[in-house]
């Protein structure tokens, strides 16, 4: 099964 | 006070489209360079990143950087109002507590004016770092937009994989398997029925059609869509808006557990 992944784990809040 | 005279204001129209299905509130950055958006959808799955250079407007002033906070189901009831040829006139004091539009046709002689509130959203701000990407693909934008739409039908997850062979878009569900395969193809004069695959390594990502199909409502902006992709990095699906700006989409892909 896929898990949809969320954009936190790849770019940093600046 | 901020003030931007679009002649060709269906560009902004067009803009508005591409962003209201995956976002209900955002900020308009206003800067001496440009008008920019950054946000991501509620899910944080996908987020929208926009720009369009003060070189794009007729007119364009802006004495300091102001966020205008926008609902954009109410700005999108308002577009329904502008004609197409019309020329799209934006204003706002520094405040920032209100929005003028003005959408204006010579040829029928009507100016229709509206007021906008603007709402203070607090927007959470990312990081996108400059990629270098295993793969660059330039495709007909409407190639793009019938691919995601007919792979639906087969299935939730699309993978998209760039290989020697070209690239492949597939679907798997209850009924089977479904693949579309674009080789590069430079063979048409028009440049924009081009397909180019730029590939340093093979990538193969899996995702969301569902979120796929909401980007694809930035077609009329442009008749090409770039793809970039590296391995287990979030997809960019860009379109470029002629020389003075663009939508980008940034996508998550899924993952094995």
């Amino acid at each position: 099964p896929l898990k949809q992944g969320t954009l936190f784990s790849f770019f940093n809040k600046p | 006070m901020f003030e931007a005279r679009l002649a060709n204001g269906n560009i902004f129209k067009m803009i508005v489209e591409s962003i209201r299905e995956l976002v209900v509130d955002v900020n308009i950055d206003c800067s001496t360079e440009e008008l920019s958006i950054q946000c991501m959808d509620s899910a944080h799955v996908a987020l929208v990143s926009m720009s369009l250079s003060q070189s794009a407007f007729d007119h364009f002033r802006c004495d300091r950087s102001l966020s205008l906070g926008l609902n954009l189901p109410n700005v999108s009831k308002i577009f329904k109002m502008m004609g197409r040829d019309d020329t799209m006139v934006l204003k706002a004091e520094d405040s920032a507590d209100k929005l003028m539009l003005m959408f204006e046709n010579d040829k029928s002689g009507t100016i229709a004016d509206f007021e906008l509130k603007l709402m203070a959203i607090e927007a959470e701000q990312l990081g996108v770092p400059d990629t270098a990407y295993k793969c660059s693909i330039s495709m007909p934008s409407s190639e793009f937009q019938r691919i995601v739409r007919d792979l639906q039908v087969m299935g939730d997850t699309c993978k998209i994989s760039c290989t020697k062979e070209g690239l492949k878009f597939s679907a798997t569900g209850q009924i089977g398997t479904g693949n579309i395969l674009m080789r590069q193809n430079v063979a048409s004069e028009k440049e924009e029925d081009h397909v180019t695959i730029d590939m340093e390594e093979p990538v193969e990502l899996n995702f969301a059609l569902r979120y796929l199909n909401f980007f694809t409502k930035a077609t009329p902006l442009s008749p090409t869509v770039i793809l970039k992709m590296s391995p287990g990095l979030p997809i960019v699906i860009e379109y470029p808006i002629e020389q003075l700006g663009h939508v980008k989409y940034y996508l998550a892909p899924k993952m094995e557990e």
